[in-house]
């Protein structure tokens, strides 16, 4: 596992979320349980805790975008970058942007949302990439079912050097 | 006269790994590949270090198996620090 360079961390445990829009592609249910899944992985593990909001400013802000949406990094359209995120921070530290051309879906088909934003939000909460093939935090996209979706070690790991572990 | 097909692919394929490096492994945009860094062409001395954090075998050029993982769908933030 890698820290983001300069280590950057949320002073608090307890953070809230907020999906500013919903893709067409999947139901809004859908989209809304991949989301929440995404973050138990990391809350599962560690003291922190999400709480959604759905209309004050968040910790982080998770949106779908087309092509250049003013962060300076655009995306490209269908395949190649699928998402990015920002490290821990006030304004746009946190947030999740997700590339709306992309075909989202809560299987194996196109691109797994739940997986995507797991991986994205392992950004959020000041993680980088990792070069362990098998870590949730590798850069390139593997599909795994999201029903029997673990963990892995090192993903573990890192969160943990950075948080500590779950209180539960 | 046109440019033979697979000069124009090879063109293609550079672009494709110069973008690919600048997203990813910070190669400064106004590079020129015929300045040579500590003696090494940094687009190579970039290819290597991609190829060095994906396990790949390091040989500083856009061999086959390079280009394919740099094909694969990720993650839009980048592999090293900026």
């Amino acid at each position: 596992y890698v820290f983001t360079a300069g280590n950057p961390k949320w002073k608090r445990k307890n953070l809230t979320y907020r999906i500013l829009n919903y893709t067409p592609k999947m139901r809004r249910a859908d989209v809304d349980e991949a989301i929440r899944k995404a973050l138990s992985v990391w809350s599962n593990v560690t003291p922190l805790t999400f709480r959604k909001v759905e209309d004050s400013e968040a910790d982080i802000m998770i949106s779908f975008a087309y092509r250049d949406h003013r962060d300076n990094s655009p995306f490209d359209g269908p395949n190649g970058q699928l998402a990015h995120a920002f490290q821990p921070g006030e304004g746009i530290g946190g947030d999740v942007h997700l590339d709306e051309e992309e075909t989202w879906t809560k299987d194996g088909r196109g691109y797994n949302l739940f997986i995507v934003i797991a991986h994205e939000l392992g950004h959020s909460l000041g993680l980088s990439h990792s070069n362990d093939p098998g870590a949730l935090m590798y850069p390139t996209y593997s599909y795994t079912d999201p029903n029997e979706f673990l963990l892995p070690q090192d993903d573990i790991d890192g969160i943990q050097a950075i948080y500590g572990q779950s209180n539960a | 006269s046109p440019v033979a097909p697979e000069a124009e692919d090879e063109g293609k394929t550079l672009q494709f790994v110069e973008n690919y490096l600048q997203n990813f492994y910070n190669l400064q945009r106004k590079h020129h590949p015929h300045l040579k860094h500590n003696g090494e062409n940094p687009l190579a001395a970039k290819v290597k270090e991609m190829q060095e954090f994906f396990g790949l075998h390091v040989t500083g050029k856009p061999d086959l198996d390079t280009l394919e993982i740099m094909k694969k769908p990720r993650c839009g933030v980048p592999d090293v620090g900026q």
